[in-house]
């Protein structure tokens, strides 16, 4: 153990680990954590090359791999709580996301809070075991965040009683999608439902993409990678054309909005109902926000204390660089970001859960507020977030720069939260809406 | 707000803008007596968090009105205050996070963590009011001198947490697995390693890279 940082962990006034037990919620779910990241750090099929060494198609191979073994070991293990899964996925992928994330994180999601009881029968166990394996498409090239302006369409023929879903421009591909590129035969596409002459607005499809056998293509889908990205190197972010393709009426989440047989439409009890799914992730996001600011400040609060530099008062040895009072105003204000943050996720979390419980019982009251904050929250934590990754890499001086410091990485792996799941600035204005108008 | 303005009654975190929509909230001059007396007092920094929040929703919304009486759009109206909106809803967030932080401290029992999440508390707080300073002194929410004693406290925070700053990271419990991060190491044996990992690079494979053969030693025989 480095001395100096010895000497730190000496001098603290409180106890950490009741700390810690806070942070997680109580010691009991600390304990519980420990022995999930133990399984994973002391199993040997966890590990791996050093990505930073690594191709970006040597990356992705070597996630799949890991995302493969992992799905295996939660089964083995009985590993089935959304929270365990979630602290076990972190600890096979550490600080950067995974080619199975939309299955699990909104694939599987979708399907809970949209489908009707037939279409859980159909599809939920194959997609828990993975024959179906999805992903969540609702962004196009040439529209993002406002969703009115989605031109992909998904047109009902009662005659056949199937949808037939179309990108009518080079605009509607659907693009971004995480495991869209090569990993996923399914996708829940989000298209403008056209029936009996009316366009009804947006609304979710199950389509397959690939055979489930063969992996290959299907008919009138056209389906690929990307390219190279700011972070998120262990993702086939893709792209998706429809040409004239045919679905059953049976694979429109029909848990709200419902299309009959001859092609009547049923209105949804709310219309944002459709986008519950964001709004679950964008509370996670908040508590993602502040895991990035955590660990960034952790590392560079323990390197201030180990680097020595230059010299207070003249003669004496180097201080260590988190005695100098620019360095603590630098670092402080983000480790006590971290700390608010966390705290905020887990006020997210519960509030999620609650309204959304309230929903199940057909209370729809409280769907307004969720919405606004949520988009807000994450608007302003995923900002802030930003901003002190930056600053930790830049207060570990030239060190920050290399890769080794993980620094570099953390940052490219969260940037791209400031504009998924809704772009920050729209986001903004979205609660500002709801202050203005509720 | 507009609700609000309207008679009804708001329940739930937008709940603060029943005063403002009753014309219960305005800005200060900037000679009257300011709204916090004390920095140091959580709550009261929390009430003007709120203040600021609610005085902003109102100006953007004013705003907007004054457009829409200069016959503009509803929609034009909007997009000409965007600026003043985000800001709005970013004072909104801001006080949602201060409000959520500050109440989580009346849920910890023990002394030493409950000293040392205040001190943090405080610090975010304070500077965010630091960072935000215009807004609270336009709004007369803060005065000059107490802007400058706030400057002076957080040197005093920072100096505070200076030997917890070790064990507040540590109790964020990160292995060395998760963080991944050489300088980040929990024995901080950071120089030995960094050479170790750097030894790794594909780079250094062979001690002669191909591209010396390939490009320069054909370059030389050139010049």
């Amino acid at each position: 153990m480095n001395p100096d940082i010895k000497r730190e962990r000496e001098n603290a006034t409180f106890n950490v680990e009741t700390l810690t037990n806070i942070l997680d919620g109580s010691p009991q779910k600390t304990k519980r954590r420990r022995e999930i990241e133990s399984l994973v750090l002391n199993d040997p099929d966890f590990w791996e090359d050093d990505p930073n060494f690594l191709s970006r198609s040597e990356r992705y191979d070597q996630a799949v791999r890991k995302s493969a073994q992992m799905i295996l070991k939660l089964r083995e293990y009985g590993i089935s709580d959304p929270d365990e899964i979630y602290c076990y996925k972190n600890c096979v992928h550490p600080n950067r996301a995974e080619p199975l994330d939309l299955h699990l994180g909104m694939f599987l999601p979708t399907l809970l809070n949209q489908a009707t009881s037939e279409q859980m029968d159909r599809f939920f166990m194959p997609a828990w075991n993975l024959e179906i394996i999805g992903t969540y498409a609702q962004t196009e090239m040439g529209h993002g965040t406002h969703l009115r302006g989605l031109e992909t369409t998904a047109t009902y023929d009662p005659s056949t009683q199937e949808f037939v879903l179309n990108s009518p421009t080079i605009s509607s591909i659907k693009w971004w999608p995480g495991g869209l590129g090569k990993t996923s035969n399914h996708a829940i596409v989000l298209a403008q439902l056209y029936t009996q002459g009316k366009c009804h607005g947006l609304h979710a499809f199950i389509v397959p993409i690939r055979d489930i056998k063969t992996h290959e293509p299907l008919p009138g889908i056209v389906v690929g990678d990307i390219g190279p990205k700011f972070g998120f190197n262990e993702i086939d972010n893709g792209f998706l054309k429809l040409e004239n393709v045919r679905i059953p009426r049976e694979n429109m989440l029909m848990k709200y909005a419902k299309v009959e047989p001859d092609g009547a439409y049923v209105k949804p009890p709310s219309s944002k109902l459709t986008y519950g799914t964001m709004v679950f992730i964008r509370s996670l996001i908040v508590g993602t926000s502040a895991k990035a600011v955590a660990k960034s400040s952790t590392i560079a609060i323990r390197y201030s204390t180990v680097r020595r530099q230059s010299e207070i008062r003249p003669g004496q040895p180097e201080p260590q660089i988190l005695d100098y009072q620019t360095q603590q105003y630098k670092l402080f204000p983000v480790l006590a970001m971290a700390y608010a943050f966390t705290f905020v996720g887990q006020y997210m979390t519960q509030t999620y859960q609650r309204i959304t419980g309230d929903i199940n019982e057909g209370d729809f009251s409280e769907l307004p507020e969720l919405h606004a904050l949520s988009a807000g929250l994450k608007a302003f934590t995923t900002w802030a977030a930003n901003s002190a990754i930056e600053v930790c890499r830049m207060s570990c001086g030239g060190h920050g720069y290399s890769r080794s410091s993980a620094l570099p990485d953390i940052y490219t792996e969260f940037t791209p939260s400031c504009t998924y799941e809704g772009e920050n600035t729209v986001m903004m204005l979205q609660t500002a809406r709801y202050l203005v108008k509720s | 707000y507009r609700l609000a303005k309207n008679g009804q009654q708001l329940s739930g975190i937008v709940s603060y803008l029943n005063d403002a929509g009753r014309g219960r909230v305005q800005p200060q001059t900037v000679s009257s007596r300011p709204i916090v007396v004390d920095v140091n007092d959580l709550s009261s920094l929390v009430e003007v968090y709120k203040l600021r929040a609610a005085i902003l929703v109102e100006l953007a919304a004013k705003n907007i009105q004054q457009d829409m009486q200069r016959r503009k759009s509803e929609e034009d109206a909007w997009n000409n205050n965007a600026i003043d909106l985000v800001k709005a809803s970013d004072a909104h967030c801001h006080y949602v996070v201060v409000k959520l932080f500050t109440d989580k401290l009346g849920e910890i029992g023990d002394t030493g963590v409950h000293s040392v999440l205040s001190t943090l508390a405080l610090l975010y707080t304070l500077h965010g009011i630091a960072l935000n300073s215009g807004d609270f002194l336009q709004a007369g929410l803060l005065s000059v001198p107490q802007m400058l004693q706030i400057s002076v406290r957080i040197k005093d925070l920072l100096s505070q947490l200076r030997p917890n700053a070790v064990a507040l990271v540590d109790a964020f419990n990160f292995t060395d697995r998760t963080l991944n991060s050489v300088l980040g190491r929990y024995d901080g044996n950071v120089y030995d390693n960094m050479y170790e990992w750097a030894r790794r690079s594909p780079l250094n494979s062979t001690e002669v890279h191909k591209s010396f053969h390939k490009y320069l030693k054909p370059l030389r025989a050139k010049l």
